[in-house]
C-alpha cells in the first residue's frame, strides 16, 4: 500500500526541504513511485526540483482551498518516478482563509484519498517551519511523521513541543499517526555540540532515531541552485550517499514484519 | 529618540534569533538601554537570554492579546541594560485569535507606544520564520527592518518575497518603515556558494547590505546552551567581534546627519 510521510519541524532551517527532496529522489531511484507535496509558501522544494514559479499557477494551495484534484497539480520532475505538487506563496493565506471551514484540517487527507488511483508508493510532504494549519493538514493526511533534527541547541529545544503536537493530532484527528523516525542533520563530527546533541537525542528517544546521520556537506546546499537533487547533481558526495542510506534504512524499518 | 527594529526573514534558520540576542547585547554593552521583544512561539531568544519557561507566565502574547503593558512583561537579563519581553508557545494562536479584531496588526505598536516612558533607546523584535500576523505586528511597530540573510541559495530565493511584504506593510500600515539593513550571516569565505550569494546580494542591493558579515562560528551556536549571549560566553570569538562591529556600523548609519 501507499505510505504518506510528513516531514515536519517547526524549527527553521533544519533540513526539512533538503530531506524531502533527496529522500524522495533516493526512493524514486530504487524504483518506487514518489509524490512530493510542497506545502511551504516558500516553495523551496518546488524550486529545488526545477518547477519554475510561472508553472505554479495551480499548486498545492488549490488542493486545500479550491478542491482541485492531485492529478491536476502533480507534475513529473527530471527524476524518473518522482513527481511534485508544487507549493506557492498563496499557501501563507490558508490559516485565515479556512478559519471557518469545519473540515479545514482534513483537506489534504481528502485530496490524497481521492487520488489513490494514481498509484504512488510514497508521498512525502514538505512542511513550513510552523505548527500551523498547513502542518496540521500534513500530519492529518500522513501515516507517519519524519523529523529532521539539526544537531544544535535551539533545534533540540523545540523537539518536545513538536512531540506534544504530534500526540495532539493523533488524539484528535489521526489516530493512526506514528513517528517514522528522527534523522540527525548537518551532523559535524568535529563539533562537540553536534556530538553532544546527537548523544542526548539517542539517549532519550532511542530507536526512534535513525542510525543514518546526514553530515554537513556543502554539495547538498549547492544542488538547489542547479534545480537538481544532490543525488543527481553529485551522487557520490557524502550528502547523497547519506540520503541513499536513509532511504534504505527507512524501507527496512517500515517493511511489514 | 527610541529606535524600533524588527529582525525579519521568513526563511528558517538564517540567524534571526542569534542576531537579535547578540546585536542587542552589543548595543547594551555600549551603554544603550535595549529591549528585546521575543515574538517567536519557539521562544529561542528568551531561552538564549536565560528566561526559564516557568517565568514566561506573562509574555509578549499578553501584550498582543490581553492588553498587558510592557512594564509587566519586560524583565532584566544577566546583561546590564538589556531587557527581554519573553515569547511563549501561546503566540502560535495569535493569527486565529485576532482574526476578527480590526486592530489586529497594530497591537504591538500600541503596546510599545504606551511604554515610551520606559526609556529604551533600542527595541529589537525577534520574529518567527513566517510572514504572518506576528511578523506584520513587528513591521508595523518598527521604524525599520533588519534582515539576516544566510549565504545560501534557498535563503536568497525568499528575499524578493520579503521585500515585497515590507513594501505592502509600508503602503498599508506603516508609511515610515524603512530597511535598516541586510546582514550576511553564516558567511564562510572558503565556500564558493557563500561568496557567490554575497556578491549577488551586494550587486543588487548595494548600500542596503552591511559591510560587516557574520562568519560561521561554532561559539555562536554553543552560547545559547549556557543561556548566555556569545558576547558574554566568549567575547573574543569571531562571532562576538562581528556582532560588536555590526552594532557600530548600525549606530553610525542611523545617526541623524
Ligand atoms: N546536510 C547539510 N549540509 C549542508 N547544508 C545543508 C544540509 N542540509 C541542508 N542544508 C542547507 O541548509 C539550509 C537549510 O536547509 P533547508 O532549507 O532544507 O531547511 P528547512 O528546514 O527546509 O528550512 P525552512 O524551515 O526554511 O523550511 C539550506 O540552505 C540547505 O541547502
Ligand atoms: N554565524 C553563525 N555561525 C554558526 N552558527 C550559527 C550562526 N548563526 C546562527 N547559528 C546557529 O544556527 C542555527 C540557526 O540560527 P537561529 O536560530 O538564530 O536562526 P533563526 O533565523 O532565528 O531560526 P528560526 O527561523 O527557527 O527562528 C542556531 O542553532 C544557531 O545557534
Ligand atoms: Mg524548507
Ligand atoms: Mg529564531
Amino acid at each position: 500500500g501507499r505510505r504518506v510521510v510528513a516531514v515536519v519541524n517547526q524549527k527553521g532551517g533544519v533540513g526539512k526541504t533538503t530531506t524531502a527532496i533527496n529522500l524522495g529522489t533516493a526512493l524514486a531511484a530504487v524504483g518506487r513511485k514518489v509524490l512530493l507535496v510542497d506545502l511551504d509558501p516558500q516553495g523551496n522544494a518546488s524550486t529545488g526540483l526545477g518547477v519554475a514559479v510561472r508553472d505554479r499557477a495551480v499548486s498545492s494551495y488549490d488542493m486545500l482551498v479550491n478542491d482541485v484534484g492531485i492529478e491536476r497539480v502533480a507534475t513529473p520532475t527530471k527524476v524518473p518516478n518522482l513527481w511534485v505538487a508544487a507549493g506557492s506563496v498563496e499557501l501563507s493565506g490558508v490559516d485565515i482563509e479556512l478559519v471557518d471551514a469545519p473540515d479545514r484540517a482534513l483537506r489534504l487527507r481528502k485530496a490524497l484519498n481521492a487520488a489513490e488511483s494514481l498509484d504512488f508508493d510514497h508521498v512525502l510532504i514538505d512542511c513550513p517551519p510552523a505548527l500551523n494549519l498547513l502542518t496540521v493538514n500534513a500530519m492529518t493526511a500522513a501515516d507517519a511523521v519524519l523529523v529532521p533534527l539539526q544537531c544544535e541547541f535551539f533545534a533540540l529545544e523545540g523537539l518536545s513541543q513538536l512531540l506534544k503536537t504530534i500526540e495532539r493530532v493523533k488524539a484528535s484527528l489521526n489516530p493512526h499517526l506514528t513517528i517514522e523516525g528522527i534523522v540527525l542533520t548537518m551532523f559535524d563530527k568535529r563539533n562537540n555540540l553536534s556530538a553532544q546533541v546527537g548523544e542526548d537525542v539517542r539517549a532519550t528517544l532511542g530507536h526512534l532515531v535513525y542510525e543514518t546521520m546526514i553530515p554537513r556537506n556543502v554539495r547538498l546546499s549547492e544542488a538547489p541552485s542547479h534545480a537538481l537533487p544532490a543525488l543527481v547533481y553529485d551522487h557520490a558526495c557524502a550528502g547523497s550517499q547519506a540520503y541513499l542510506q536513509l532511504a534504505g534504512e527507512m524501507l527496512r524499518r517500515s517493511k511489514p514484519a
